[in-house]
């Protein structure tokens, strides 16, 4: 099977730096 | 032999190329160089997990591993949180009411041709964290 290449897309989320703060308290 | 489609390190992620679709959380597609801040602040309202946090840039150092490799210290969200990446200086951020910033955007631009900014101590990226922590 040969799938057809569609352009990828990519969600929003993947752009962004995940830093997340340690939690103190 | 690995594809030649694109002189990108394997290390940077392919959405940050010129160019790139991206999906905000309403559907809609933008180019990655078209994205505004407020394209990623009403999908963080839209997420029921992620918010937007700012991180803003306290120190930039060049790494102790690699020429290319960067460290970027992040002070994050109202309790300023003390956060460090280890990125490749090419890598990009999104810099608050400016848009893509890097440690080297002559190679962001000469790697990605996404159009790019030095990012400096006292930027505001935006950043992501999970809603529901407690």
């Amino acid at each position: 099977n040969v799938e057809p290449r569609s352009v990828p897309v990519f969600p929003w989320h993947s752009l962004v730096p995940f830093l997340a703060p340690t939690q103190s308290d | 032999p690995p594809p030649s489609s694109a002189a990108v390190p394997p290390s940077l992620p392919p959405y940050f190329i010129k160019g790139s679709i991206i999906q905000l959380a309403d559907g809609e597609l933008k180019r990655v160089e078209d994205l505004k801040t407020e394209d990623f602040i009403q999908s963080a309202e839209i997420s029921s997990e992620l918010k937007i946090d700012s991180s803003t840039v306290e120190r930039i150092e060049g790494s102790h591993t690699s020429p290319n490799v960067a460290v970027v210290q992040f002070s994050v969200g109202e309790h300023r949180a003390q956060v460090s990446v280890e990125v490749m200086v090419e890598y990009p951020f999104f810099v608050f009411g400016q848009g893509w910033s890097s440690c080297c955007p002559d190679r962001t631009t000469q790697l990605l041709e996404l159009p790019c900014t030095k990012l400096s101590v006292g930027d505001v990226c935006i950043s992501l964290t999970l809603k529901n922590l407690r």
